[in-house]
């Protein structure tokens, strides 16, 4: 079966786009179907899987704006396994113009339930901020991974990211499930780090959530986008490949029967 | 005279709030006057001042909502030559309904210019993402300082920005300027830091603005908000606080007559 799973936080340069590219080549090397959506306008998930500005009509924009299905904005990626949905401007105009329509929340599930899909993950990388392309994703997905920086300024606004999720699930997707929060840029040399990361998992309002698996602060990881490739094959023995690959394990072994 | 500078850029965690409050507090260390303005409805420059949620009604929402004048909102820190207004829940509701009124752009520097303002300095932490409330502060300015880290994934979004700079000198403020880019989070142990600094030194579009001053990654930064105090304070020899007063130097070498 399908998992959705939105990658997302409000707050900037968290390592959401790092995350679903990533852990989306995990999966994919790990032998499962992975579809990447970019739904940032800032598309950096589209530059780092090379699509060079050429990413011409078959994107998300022309998607949410109607003009096309689903599937037709599905490419093929230079890994197995791994499909993406690239952006380009489009998604600009469709954003300020998509809370016009009646039951726009829905907009982008309504155009995935309309397309054959036959993939085991479907990873959205979502934008900062509160915006009416993020409750589009929270309300296709059916789970959100919380990439947060072990600091104590990213703690705060955690626990507010957690009230917009409640409010999203109460009003517009019940099923929506946290499916964990993810410690990331981990320092282990800083005793701040340490602190921060033994908060999240003592905190009694977040600890059920905090994932096994902690993304190490790794300069290969800061590297990859300027290669173009995932961290797996940039550096395939790095601690950036992995703490992916080791989350890519912890979300395999919560599958069904798995 | 006063220069009026936003400390601005459209990523989120790329440390404006580190920036305004550290070189706010370097300044007044230099002996000016200087007052920082919370501009982020996320009000994490309000935290780290140690309002502790008890900011109470003058604050910059009531300033921009037309119902106390910009002087009241001005309150004491504890430390010398610093004053800050400060920002609470209020500003939420200002920024939706800000664009509503004629001249909105123009809102808080027309509340500025009402108020008698004796400063060397004033410093805008700016929200990140492009809003109504950012355009009142570039527009409310002189001057920009645009922090952006030495890794790959931040340059397209800087020169993203300075063409937000350069729209808003058109519309607004022809008076705008950039202060300067600031290299933050340089990691000397690293090739890739090093390469980006590079590239920002040498891209043509880029080249003239890089400060000299690089603030370099220092887990006493990361470390000073949950003291809720500046770095000088907390680790007066630290990198952090080094970095910071070099570049409060370097922007009193550009005062007039200095
Ligand atoms: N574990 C890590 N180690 C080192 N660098 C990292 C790590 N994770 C992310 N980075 C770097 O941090 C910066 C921000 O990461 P990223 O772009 O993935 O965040 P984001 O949350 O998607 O940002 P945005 O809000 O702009 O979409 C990038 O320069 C990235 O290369
Ligand atoms: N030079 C530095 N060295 C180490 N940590 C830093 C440095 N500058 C900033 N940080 C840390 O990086 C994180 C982001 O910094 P900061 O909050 O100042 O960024 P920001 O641009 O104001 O973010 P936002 O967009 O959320 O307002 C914080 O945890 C901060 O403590
Ligand atoms: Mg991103
Ligand atoms: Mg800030």
């Amino acid at each position: 079966n399908c998992r959705k799973i939105a990658v997302a936080n409000q707050k900037g340069g968290v390592g959401k786009t790092t995350t679903t590219l990533n852990l989306g080549a995990a999966l994919a090397k790990a032998g499962r179907k992975v579809l990447v959506i970019d739904g940032d306008p800032q598309g950096s998930l589209t530059a780092w899987l090379g699509f060079n500005g050429a990413v011409g009509g078959r994107e998300i924009g022309r998607v949410l704006s109607g003009m096309i299905p689903f599937s037709e904005a599905i490419r093929e990626t230079n890994e197995d396994n791994l499909w993406a949905v690239p952006t380009n401007h489009a998604i600009v105009q469709v954003e300020q113009s998509l809370t016009v329509s009646e039951n726009w929340e829905r907009l982008l599930k309504r155009k995935m339930e309309q397309s054959p899909l036959s993939y085991d993950y479907i990873l959205f990388d979502c934008p900062a901020a509160f915006s009416s392309l993020l409750t589009n994703y929270l309300t296709a997905s059916d789970e959100v991974i919380i990439p947060v920086q072990t600091e104590i300024m990213a703690l705060n606004s955690t626990v507010k990211f957690l009230e917009k999720l409640a409010q999203i699930r109460r009003d517009l997707n019940p099923s929506l499930k946290i499916c964990g929060i993810l410690p990331v840029m981990y320092d282990g040399r800083t005793r701040h780090s340490h602190e921060i990361l033994k908060k999240m998992r003592e905190a009694p309002n977040l600890k059920q959530y905090v994932f096994s698996s902690v993304i190490r602060k790794n300069v290969r990881l800061t590297e990859a986008p300027s290669r173009f490739i995932p961290i797996l094959k940039a550096s395939p023995s790095s601690y950036g490949s992995i703490d992916y690959l080791r989350l890519a394990a912890e979300l395999i072994a919560q599958e069904p029967g798995g």
